[in-house]
């Protein structure tokens, strides 16, 4: 992505998988 | 236009493999070694083991559901580096840092044997 503005997100970006269900 | 980068995305999806592989869901192999059993996802092992890219790079075993492992290699240094694979912490202490460089070298693990070199040189 050379080039580009790159913007951070520092947030979560996927739900998270339980450790049970 | 640009591109926005997830700072976490990388261990977010790690995790969530880890997750999986400890609830036993979409694992695809099991590894055997001194009567102890590992479940795995091929992809990550691939991904982080020449001697898994070797195996399952080979159209052979393509169907490969299981391997076994040499019985010299230490279950509890696979164990360390299966919890390295998947969450980039490798746990290592003056009682097993032996065990996991042997099976660091067994796994062609390199850059993980360097490190346990270097962390035995350290102590000395």
């Amino acid at each position: 992505h050379e080039g580009v503005n790159t913007i951070k997100e520092m947030g979560r970006s996927i739900h998270e998988i339980p450790r049970q269900d | 236009d640009g591109c926005i980068q997830f700072t976490r995305h990388a261990g977010d999806v790690l995790l969530n493999f880890n997750r999986l592989r400890s609830r036993n869901i979409l694992t695809d192999v099991t590894i055997q070694v001194d009567g102890q059993q590992f479940h795995a996802h091929k992809a990550i092992l691939v991904a982080c083991s020449g001697f898994f890219y070797s195996v399952f790079m080979d159209p052979e075993n393509a169907n490969l559901s299981a391997i076994s492992l040499d019985p010299k290699v230490d279950p509890k240094g696979l164990s360390l580096l299966l919890d390295f694979m998947y969450t980039s912490c490798l746990n290592l202490n003056d009682s097993l840092v032996l065990a996991t460089l042997n099976t660091a070298i067994y796994l062609q693990m390199e850059h993980v044997a360097d490190t346990c070199h270097r962390f035995i040189k350290s102590r000395h």
